[in-house]
């Protein structure tokens, strides 16, 4: 019984079912309970704080996390993920963040698609201080891209981010868009640092994984965000998703407000997961 | 899938009698295995396997020459009799002027499906008016009136208006006014934690009083789904719940959790972006989406 200090193998089974619970999936889940277990047989230490330890260790350590680290001249974050993960928003965040850094930042409209998407991001820029570049409804996403690249370079801007519109993973004409907007990228700003941010839904399950993996196959994932993180979803899938892709999780979205992105703690968010 | 991998396990069992223990039990763990990888709700995944575990027990199994088919029928049948045993019409308002609301977390896709049951039920000959209460999220009003205008749906937007309560109401009378039967209100996405975002919901919902309370759900919702939908229900009676995004690859075992745990139906599917994207949901072909 944990309430007694004590962890056995009612509080292991219970254990599992609270890391499923938050979404860490039943292999991540199943892994490590066996390795709480395999410590407390051989250490013979059933404490609730040496275990809790043990697998807030294991859990670190399956976890990648990291900064987005800007470099001199200009920087591409590109905004991917499916549909509603928080995109134009997390775009919005960025673009105020780094402003009041004092970089010279740009917004690109490359979700030509969406209904009212351009609008969005407009309220955005309008909300950060920073101008957005966009053509009208129903353009090519590949066009505006180009056209922001060439701007960024010419104003001399920092940070360019780009949104881009939502799109699921197995939708092949999709992902064939995305590669050419990032064909397009490295073409055109051969020598900028390009950094692919791939925005998760926090609230998202198993799915997140199949995500992740489509995505690093045509962007090349540098980073994720978790984003919505501030509702009821613990984001357990993150450990799953970097453990598939290596890229860390370098921003949490905590709210629908400007200021509403933290750098994401690792440890906080590895707590939160413990029962 | 999980019907080749129980069939695997059965396969073996040729020229033995009958199941035993041990053979429930693997099967059991491929059931439980796939359920759980389908974002099912723990506590569903482990009630459900418990009933096909008694199930598999039986006669029928015990008797036949093909057990492992039989489980997996038995399976298929247990999952497509909790999904599909429902009333799946919306509501009409015996006043004749039927209120639509729609409710949900955030990018779940409310307004897109908003004006998919608008064009669904204009082609069924119905005079809808489509309403944004939506004062938090930029261009919400915006994003609607364009979709309106695509299906040729008459749309009240008040964009620059901060009370979703005083929207809804002007949205009733204009929608009287212009002899419309049916008013679809598209409500802002919300955290069922944000009290005051329940808060907003609930008087929406005693301003104008809905026919037909629909909770939007994304197919792939992780283990949560359950407290949503329970949160979503005390704060304002779901009557049903649309799932969105079903034409991605999640498996969607949240539906399952939902109507399991709260008994609400499963009324729509919403399968793509463009407004046409929308259908009457088939129990057999979602058991069989979850079962992967
Ligand atoms: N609570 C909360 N809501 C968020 C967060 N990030 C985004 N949202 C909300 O999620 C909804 C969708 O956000 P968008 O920024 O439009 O998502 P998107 O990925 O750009 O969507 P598409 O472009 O349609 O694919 C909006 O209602 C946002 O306000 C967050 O960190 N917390
Ligand atoms: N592929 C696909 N995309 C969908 C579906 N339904 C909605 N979407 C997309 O999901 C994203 C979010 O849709 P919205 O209708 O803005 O979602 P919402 O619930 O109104 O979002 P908030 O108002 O911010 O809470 C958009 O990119 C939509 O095009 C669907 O069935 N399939
Ligand atoms: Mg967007
Ligand atoms: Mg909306």
């Amino acid at each position: 019984a944990a309430n007694l200090g004590i962890f056995d193998e009612d509080t292991l089974d219970d254990l599992e079912m609270i890391l499923i619970s938050a979404d860490c999936g039943l292999s991540a889940s199943t892994h490590l309970t066996s390795v709480v277990r395999e410590d407390m047989l051989k250490t013979g230490d059933y404490r609730k704080e040496h275990v809790l330890g043990i697998l807030a260790g294991e859990m670190r350590a399956m976890l990648s996390d990291g900064r987005i680290d800007l470099q001199d001249g200009l920087n591409v974050i590109l905004m991917i993920g499916v549909n509603g993960t928080g995109k134009t928003t997390t775009s919005g965040k960025l673009a105020y963040r780094y402003k009041n850094q004092g970089k010279k930042v740009m917004l690109a409209a490359a979700d030509t698609f969406r209904a009212a998407a351009i609008d969005q991001l407009k309220v955005w820029g309008e909300r950060a201080g920073v101008p957005v570049l966009a053509h009208a409804p129903g353009a090519d996403p590949a066009a505006v891209t180009f056209d922001a690249l060439q701007a960024s370079k010419a104003r001399g801007v920092d940070v360019l981010i780009l949104d881009t519109a939502g799109r699921l993973h197995n939708k092949k004409n999709l992902m064939e868009e995305l590669a050419k907007i990032n064909r397009i990228i490295g073409r055109e700003a051969p020598t900028a640092n390009v950094y692919s941010l791939l925005v998760l839904d926090a609230t998202t399950g198993q799915n997140a994984v199949k995500q992740a993996e489509a995505f690093a196959e045509v962007a090349d994932i540098n980073g994720i965000v978790l984003a919505k993180l501030d509702g009821n979803a613990k984001g357990g899938v993150a450990l799953a998703v970097t453990e598939a892709t290596d890229a860390p999780v370098v921003l949490a979205g905590l709210g629908e407000g400007i200021e509403d992105l933290e750098d994401f703690n690792a440890d906080l968010f590895v707590r939160s997961l413990l029962p | 899938g999980l019907s080749s991998k129980l069939t695997d396990i059965t396969t073996r069992l040729r020229g033995k009698s009958r199941l035993t223990d041990q053979d429930i039990k693997d099967m059991m763990r491929e059931i439980r295995l796939a359920l759980l990888e389908a974002d099912v709700n723990y506590q569903v995944v482990k009630e459900f396997v418990a009933d096909v575990t008694e199930k598999s027990r039986g006669e029928a199994v015990m008797k036949s020459l093909t057990p492992g088919q039989m489980v997996v029928k038995i399976v298929n049948e247990k999952l497509v009799e909790i999904l599909g045993e429902s009333e799946s019409k919306l509501n009409v308002s015996p006043t004749g002027f039927t209120i639509i609301m729609l409710y949900g977390l955030q990018g779940v896709g409310k307004t897109t499906t908003a004006a998919k049951l608008a064009l669904m039920l204009k082609k069924q000959g119905k005079k809808p008016l489509l309403t944004s209460v939506d004062v938090h999220r930029p261009a919400a009003a915006k994003q609607l009136a364009v979709l309106a205008e695509q299906i040729d749906v008459p749309h009240y937007i008040r964009p620059e208006e901060k009370s979703a309560v005083k929207i809804a109401k002007e949205a009733v009378e204009r929608g009287k006014y212009l002899l419309c039967d049916t008013l679809i209100v598209d409500t802002a996405g919300r955290m069922t934690i944000d009290q005051e975002m329940m808060d907003e919901l609930i008087e929406i919902g005693d301003a104008v009083n809905p026919t037909e309370r629909l909770l939007i759900v994304d197919a792939m919702i992780g283990q949560e789904a359950v407290n949503v939908a329970i949160a979503f229900n005390e704060a304002i009676a779901i009557d049903g719940f649309i799932m969105t995004k079903l034409d991605g690859d999640a498996r969607g075992g949240a539906a399952l959790s939902i109507r399991k745990m709260t008994g609400i139906p499963i009324k729509m599917i919403a399968t793509g972006e463009r407004v046409e994207d929308f259908e009457a949901f088939h129990p057999d072909r979602l058991a069989s989406r979850i079962l992967g």
